[in-house]
């Protein structure tokens, strides 16, 4: 990995390119166990079955690289004005980062990327964090959810939440209705 | 507005509107998708206002009525399943809606079927004059097809396939609107003639009176029970002892069984996949990324609404969203609902390409469009479930409360892990097609465009 600062990984060319790196060492490395299996003389179904768990972890690196790759696409087709590009990019850029960021030992399995980037990773994913947050309500305010498709005490955009809390609780048929536990169980040991 | 939230939307460093008018794809779709959300939200038999306080049987009831109100709503708004406005309904619904395995049965006709077929099916399943159910997943058997056990014997002498689900594995279980509302499903069985089989066809069978709603001669269904979300779905079983569907009920634009008993097939096997991955490809969007959306939404608002500990000696407490923690627990999980949003348009474009190959009898598209809709569906829904459980649990308790609408978007999600194919089934169907585009490139043949990556390995290594 050629990158040799943390902004180096906010360039959608370095981070493509490991993903891409390691979804190509992930499938190329599970074929080989696949044809080395066989030729070995194992039957082809139990060969596979023996690599199934590989293969997985393959296809879910072939799905985060493509997933990656199209999302800087995307953001490369924007407009640059208005600020979007912007938003979009660091977006990009986190989503990126938090997929290296947790899934670590994939990367540096084989040297792709070093410790040293690693820490370059997190310091750059880090310091997004703190970039986005300042956006992080108008971001989710874009989905453009109503209230009513929301249905949530807590989400709705007043972000009146306990008052909203407390009336819908107040709906409830546990406050509304008689308490039949009251009869049966809890007078009697009340009054015993 | 709470004046925490009120504040955090003064400067944003960018347009709120202009971003939402590109995640619709346009100014336009947005002033349609709202116009629809409008309609829907006015009417109270839409209203959700109640829904967390209701019995699994009202809210199939609810789901029902909103079912048969929407065709009405529809009528008077000039909406028809062809406009503009039709994709925004079942957002504006959330999904709480009866019959949507009447679309899949309509969809599966529409692809599978004749144009005798469409021309005899389509207009009674528009006109609601029947209700439809999808019958594929068994009691002992989900996705992998070829397993299944319901035969359909072709009898030469009467021109009628005879079904049977010879087995209590064999039953069919899960299909959606089939345990209390469906008049007939597509169901999938064996093609067997004269003691030979063909393979897994679908077949239009009648399984309750459309006279009385009673059950058809063979037929036995009913709902299958509690489950953890998705009451107002009546998910049912059916079994079959005997059932005679006449000839013309096996779905044939692409494979036919002639009078005499000869077989005769116009394309791939493969194309019986076809409405299921329509399926995951609409499933993206509708159940894994509308839902990280709004779980996102709920806790990212409440998140600057609430605080709890103090980041300053001497200072208030601080909102919750300014600890690097709840950053970290949230922040990737919008940009991840982006990402997926994106990536959901890249597979509409390329399903829609495929689609039109495959309606000039064209079926090259499909084992990559089966392999991405399959790994993308699993990959994005596991992810979704994952960041929505993240999200509740960034709300501490009240997001444990089904009023904040969290736990009932996090037990629905985590459904789509496991409906339309399992996850594990579907990542392996992916690692088929990978592997084998791996082979091709490594020997310097030619592969799928979204796979070129694969040919930079150098032939032969």
């Amino acid at each position: 990995c050629p990158a040799k600062n943390k902004f180096d990984f906010l360039s959608p060319d370095t981070y493509t390119e490991a993903y891409q790196h390691a979804a190509v060492r992930l499938i190329s490395s599970t074929a080989a166990k696949l044809q080395d299996l066989i030729q070995s003389g194992v039957k082809k179904h139990d060969a596979w079955n023996e690599c199934t768990v590989q293969l997985v972890q393959a296809v879910k690196a072939h799905c985060h690289y493509i997933t990656v790759k199209n999302f800087a696409e995307t953001v490369e087709r924007l407009e640059t004005k208005g600020g979007i590009q912007r938003i979009m990019k660091h977006l990009c850029d986190l989503f990126a980062l938090h997929g290296i960021f947790s899934n670590a030992g994939v990367f540096l399995h084989d040297g792709y990327i070093s410790g040293a980037q690693m820490d370059m990773v997190t310091a750059s994913y880090l310091d997004l964090l703190a970039v986005i947050r300042k956006d992080a309500v108008p971001l989710v305010d874009a989905f453009d959810f109503t209230d009513k498709t929301l249905n949530s005490a807590l989400g709705s955009y007043d972000g009146q939440v306990y008052q909203r809390l407390y009336e819908w609780a107040q709906k409830s048929p546990t406050n509304t209705q008689m308490n039949p536990a009251y009869e049966r169980y809890l007078k009697p040991l009340l009054h015993k | 507005v709470n004046p925490d939230l009120a504040s955090e939307r003064q400067t944003p460093s960018f347009s709120v509107e202009k971003l939402t008018a590109l995640l619709d794809g346009g100014e336009e779709n947005t002033r349609i998708r709202r116009a629809v959300v409008e309609a829907i939200e006015s009417d109270p038999v839409f209203s959700r206002e109640n829904q967390y306080f209701q019995s699994q049987n009202e809210k199939y009831e609810a789901a029902v009525r909103k079912a048969v109100h929407l065709q009405k709503k529809m009528h008077e708004m000039g909406w028809t399943e062809n406009g503009p406005e039709f994709k925004y309904i079942y957002r504006a619904l959330s999904g709480e809606v009866a019959f949507l395995l009447h679309t899949v049965f309509m969809r599966s006709i529409s692809v599978l079927g004749s144009d005798k077929q469409i021309t005899k099916w389509i207009p009674l399943a528009t006109q609601y004059q029947l209700i439809g159910s999808y019958a594929q997943t068994e009691l002992g058997h989900g996705t992998y097809l070829q397993g299944l056990e319901t035969t359909a014997v072709f009898d030469i002498a009467t021109q009628e396939f005879i079904l049977n689900t010879p087995k209590i594995s064999a039953m069919k279980w899960w299909p959606g609107d089939m345990g209390r509302s469906a008049t007939h499903a597509v169901v999938f069985a064996q093609l067997d003639i004269q003691g030979k089989c063909y393979g897994v066809h679908p077949f239009i069978v009648q399984i309750r009176s459309l006279w009385d709603h009673s059950l058809c001669p063979g037929i036995t269904a009913g709902d299958i029970g509690p489950k953890m979300n998705f009451d107002h779905i009546d998910n049912g079983y059916l079994m079959l002892q005997n059932v005679r569907v006449p000839r013309e009920n096996m779905l044939s634009k692409f494979c036919e069984v002639q009078p005499d008993g000869t077989y005769v097939r116009r394309g791939s096997q493969q194309i019986n996949y076809f409405t299921m991955t329509a399926l995951r490809v609409a499933l993206i969007s509708h159940e894994a990324v509308i839902p990280l959306m709004k779980a996102c939404t709920i806790a990212i608002r409440y998140s600057v609404v609430r605080r709890q500990s103090k980041l300053k000696p001497g200072e208030e407490e601080a909102k919750i969203l300014d600890f690097q923690t709840q950053q970290e627990k949230l922040l990737p999980h919008v940009a991840a609902a982006y990402a997926f949003h994106f990536i959901n348009n890249y597979l509409e474009d390329l399903f829609n390409r495929g689609y039109e190959e495959i309606q000039r009898e064209n079926f090259d598209m499909l084992p990559e469009l089966h392999a991405f809709s399959s790994g993308f569906k699993a990959m994005v829904t596991q992810y979704c479930a994952s960041a929505v459980e993240a999200c509740l649990r960034a709300c501490g308790g009240h997001g444990y409360s089904l009023l904040s609408g969290l736990p009932s978007l996090c037990t629905r999600i985590l459904a789509s892990c496991i409906y339309e194919g399992e996850n594990t089934i579907l990542f392996l169907q992916t690692a088929r097609f990978l592997i084998k585009c791996f082979m091709a490139a490594s020997a310097g043949h030619p592969v799928p465009p979204s796979v070129t990556y694969l040919a930079a390995v150098k032939p032969g290594k």
